[in-house]
């Protein structure tokens, strides 16, 4: 994995959904 | 059948499969995700064997409750320019989101989706 691309989404954990 | 009965909204197809190596033929059909409860079954017992305690953590992650830690897929559109632009790579996306870190809803960044795959705890 290099980097973050266009088009790619993020996996995280929260409790609601998230504001980056 | 399902999308015949319901051409106007277009529903998104889970399908469960008792054995996965279906998988492709029931996509073929018009599933857009598989689940196997037998997959998960064996595998949550394999990994709690292996570490003790590691039911609960899927246990928690399964219960959809307010105030509950689940998985999130945040797609483009809810994602800063920047991680874009920047070129980010896993680590530094970890580090920008830790300082963002807020205790109404703090988040951990685990992997990243690209296309159909999910990547989780990416190695450079």
């Amino acid at each position: 994995f290099d980097h973050i691309k266009k088009g790619d989404a993020l996996v995280v954990l929260a409790e609601k959904f998230p504001k980056l | 059948a399902i999308d015949k009965l319901a051409k106007k909204t277009k529903p998104y197809i889970i399908a469960e499969l008792m054995d996965r190596s279906n998988k492709e033929l029931t996509e073929g059909a018009g599933a857009n995700e598989v689940v196997s409860a037998g997959f998960y079954r064996t595998g949550i017992m394999l990994q709690s064997a292996l570490y003790h305690g590691m039911s609960h953590i899927f246990h928690e992650l399964l219960q959809y409750e307010q105030n509950k830690t689940s998985v999130f897929i945040v797609t483009e559109k809810n994602i800063p320019q920047e991680f874009y632009d920047e070129k980010l790579t896993f680590q530094d996306a970890a580090r920008k989101i830790n300082e963002k870190r807020k205790a109404p809803n703090p988040v951990i960044l685990i992997g990243v989706k690209r296309g159909d795959q999910i990547i989780l705890n990416p190695h450079s």
